[in-house]
């Protein structure tokens, strides 16, 4: 996965999000395609949830899955997630816990969902989604409508280790993660973090438009076959769209 | 037949719009004023082939690792595994199973796939 939020000089911050899943999840080699990524295309589908005949949130999902891994509170804040791999604290132990009876952690999927439905602001959103205990390390990105409103949430099971926040001011116009923790290298065979920083500065904050950042999502390798969609997002404006992706040959497996 | 990194791609420019439309994608109105397990009821009925597909696919890359051991386990043990999450999660995924004809254990597996993917 890849998530930016950016902010422009006149303050107007824009989400937008390739989501990338399948990874080592069966190659079909006849097709050069990921088995996973192919199946979940189809299933792609866009709520509106609903109260009282008024949209509350939105939400980019697959037919199925209840929670939200791509969504947007009008007015209020945007939300990506991005997996986390991490060898230490991997998961597999909040996993066993949950197996074995301690229900201390949450599933992602069923807190981010918890939070569209339950909190209204950018901050709010920003100290749950930082505090609660979890099954498994992830990456929230979430953006706002002020300026100043974006941050990365590095999370372990635990805690929060990381927090990177836009800070325009002091030139950091733009907060970007793929899959990696940003004070380390990101494997050199999956480095998508340097060709979209590079195209991003090429881009510049004057030009951060939601066109603009699409065009940032799709250049390979940030697209690339596991790539199953993009979504583009603007909290002030309640504007959320997707696109179904292909990425044609010649084109990277990850 | 790609090259091996750095990659060097430059910058694409002018893919906005795409020939594709948003519209492509169906929306659903998930109503949160109706009983958690109705929510779905329309979107797993449409979906459910595909559905079906997907944990298919899911259940085999599963079984690979684990030799069985976690589908036993979301089989026998569910209740006990459904027992700690939210009331309303759970009526939730059992309206998808009952629309889609799926068992429950198995939209379970499909809700948190995620996180097991990760590990």
């Amino acid at each position: 996965c890849t998530s930016i939020v950016a902010e422009t000089p006149s303050g107007e911050i824009h989400h937008a999000r390739d989501m990338d899943f399948g990874l080592l999840m069966g190659w079909d080699t006849q097709n050069d395609t990921w088995l996973l990524t192919e199946k979940l295309r189809p299933l792609i589908v866009t709520g509106d949830f609903t109260r009282n005949n008024q949209t509350i949130f939105k939400a980019v999902s697959f037919a199925g899955y209840i929670g939200v891994l791509t969504g947007m509170k009008p007015q209020k804040f945007s939300l990506t997630v991005n997996e986390r791999y991490s060898v230490k604290g991997s998961g597999l132990s909040g996993i066993l816990k949950w197996i074995l009876g301690q229900r201390t952690g949450s599933w992602m999927g069923f807190l981010t969902r918890d939070v569209f439905e339950n909190v209204d602001t950018y901050a709010e959103a920003k100290a749950v989604l930082s505090s609660k205990l979890l099954i498994g390390p992830i990456y929230f990105i979430i953006g706002g409508v002020n300026s100043g409103e974006g941050a990365v949430l590095s999370r372990s099971i635990e805690k929060t280790i990381d927090t990177h926040d836009l800070d325009a001011k002091n030139g950091t116009w733009f907060v970007l993660e793929t899959n990696y923790d940003r004070w380390k290298a990101p494997l050199f065979i999956d480095d998508r973090r340097t060709p979209a920083t590079r195209c991003m500065n090429e881009m510049g904050a004057a030009n951060a438009t939601l066109a603009n950042l699409f065009n940032v999502l799709n250049t390979k390798p940030v697209l690339n076959k596991l790539t199953v969609y993009t979504s583009l997002m603007n909290v002030k404006a309640g504007i959320l769209e997707t696109y179904i992706r292909f990425c044609a040959d010649p084109c990277w497996p990850w | 037949d790609f090259p091996p990194p750095p990659y060097s791609e430059t910058c694409r420019q002018g893919l906005y719009p795409p020939k594709e439309k948003p519209t492509d994608i169906a929306t659903y109105e998930v109503n949160l004023d109706l009983p958690p397990a109705k929510r779905w009821a329309q979107l797993a009925a449409d979906k459910a082939a595909e559905m079906k597909d997907l944990i298919s696919v899911i259940k085999k890359l599963v079984n690979s690792f684990s030799g069985g051991l976690i589908i036993d386990l979301v089989d026998k043990d569910l209740p006990k595994l459904l027992s700690g999450l939210p009331a309303d999660s759970v009526a939730e995924m059992q309206g998808i199973a009952q629309a889609a004809n799926i068992p429950l254990g198995e939209i379970f597996l499909y809700n948190v796939f995620y996180e097991f993917n990760a590990f």
